[in-house]
């Protein structure tokens, strides 16, 4: 569909990319995790686009198996939700993950 | 107004309160804290109560000062929120509060 085409045109052309809202704190710690490793992710509130939003929800979940938010990509690689994010910085693999993105 | 002495009626009567939304990562981290302890709070899920979820969440904010969910009583108590909680949790003053209320 052209809403799946544009959602995996914006994964692929921006190093990180996060599918957010903007009342949910676990969103706020992942976006907060990224300022703080000095990296400015492109950030998608998925309540702040009327009736598009649920239907990206449903795209994301279409090709990654993810329902919720937030939604993480680095390198137009799914990296997974909030847990899954603090879980790669706490092992030392987001640095890397973000550099190799954002050096390309 | 009704609403507002049916809230704090709630929290008086009832030893652990989490007014708490079913979606929300932070309002389950709470909740499952409580279950960890051996408690069984009183959950008041304010998304699957229609329109009467808004009103709670205000009344609240009224009472409390607080707009955010979760929203923990202990006791009668206003405690916070997800954050405030855990704070209390790993100082150790959260059992203690928690013994306290449902012992008497
Ligand atoms: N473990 C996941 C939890 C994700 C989750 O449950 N997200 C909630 C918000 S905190 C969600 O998307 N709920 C459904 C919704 O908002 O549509 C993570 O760390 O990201
Ligand atoms: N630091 C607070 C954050 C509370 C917060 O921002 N809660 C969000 C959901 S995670 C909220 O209530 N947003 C507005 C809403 O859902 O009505 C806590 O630990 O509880
Ligand atoms: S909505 Fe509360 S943590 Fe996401």
């Amino acid at each position: 569909s052209r809403l799946e085409d544009s959602v995996k045109k914006t994964v692929a052309d921006n190093p990180v990319v996060v599918y957010s809202k903007t009342w949910c704190s676990y969103s706020s710690e992942v976006k907060s995790l990224f300022n703080r490793l000095g990296v400015q992710p492109l950030v998608i509130e998925l309540d702040e686009l009327g009736a598009q939003g649920p239907q990206i929800q449903k795209v994301l979940e279409r090709i990654t198996g993810q329902h919720t938010v937030p939604n993480v990509f680095i390198g137009g690689k799914h990296i997974g939700g909030c847990t899954d994010t603090v879980k790669l910085y706490h092992k030392g693999e987001l640095q890397s993950l973000l550099s190799e993105a954002t050096n390309k």
